[in-house]
C-alpha cells in the first residue's frame, strides 16, 4: 500500500471514529431500511395476491376439465349410437325393398 | 401426490410472504 | 411529565451521544437492512416464480377452453346430423311397411 492509500485510509478512519459521521450513517441506515422495509411489504403483498390468482384459475382450470371430459364421453357415445342407428337404418331399407 | 405437492408448496409460500408482512423491523 | 420520566430522557439523549452507542447502533441497523434486502430479494423471486406458473397455466387454461368448444361444436353437429338420420329412418319404415 502507498502512502498516499495509507493516509486516505486513516483519514476515512478517523472520520468514521467522528461522532458527526455516526449520527449521518445511522441518519442514512434508518432512511435506507424503512425504505426497503416497504419495498420488502410490497414484495410480499403481491406475492400473495399472485398466489391467489394462481389458486382460482387452477380451480377454473380444473372446472373446465371436467366439463371437457362430460362432453367428449358423451360425443363417443353418441358416435357410438349413431353407428348403430345406421346399421339399423340399413338393415330397415334392406327388409322394405325385399 | 402432485396436487399435495401443489397446494403445500403454495401454502408454504404464502406463510412466507405472511410472515414478512407480519415481522416487525426495528427502527432507532 | 414525571421526574422519573425527565431522567429517563435524559439518560437516553447522553447514551445516545455516546460514541459506543452510535457504534452499536450502526452495526444493529446495518445488520438489520442487509437480513431485510435479502427478504425482499427472496420475496420477489418467489413472486415472479409464481407469476410465472400462472402465466403457463393462463396457457393451457385457453387451450383447453378451444377444446372444449370444438367437441361441444361437434356434439351439437352430430345431435343434429342423429335427428335428422332418426326422421329419415322413420320414413323408410313407413315407406318399407306400405
Amino acid at each position: 500500500m502507498s502512502v498516499e492509500e495509507q493516509g486516505y485510509l486513516d483519514a476515512m478512519l478517523l472520520q468514521e471514529a467522528r461522532p458527526e459521521w455516526m449520527r449521518a450513517e445511522i441518519e442514512r441506515l434508518s432512511r435506507e431500511l424503512l425504505e426497503t422495509t416497504n419495498e420488502k411489504i410490497q414484495a410480499a403483498e403481491y406475492g400473495l395476491v399472485v398466489l391467489e390468482e394462481k389458486q382460482q384459475l387452477k380451480q377454473q382450470y380444473d372446472d373446465l376439465e371436467i366439463d371437457y371430459e362430460a362432453v367428449r364421453r358423451e360425443l363417443d357415445l353418441l358416435k357410438e349410437a349413431f353407428g348403430q342407428a345406421y346399421t339399423n337404418h340399413r338393415k330397415v331399407a334392406a327388409d322394405g325393398e325385399s | 401426490p402432485n396436487i399435495k405437492a401443489g397446494a403445500a408448496s403454495e401454502g408454504v409460500l404464502a406463510n412466507f410472504f405472511n410472515s414478512l408482512l407480519s415481522k416487525k423491523t426495528g427502527s432507532p
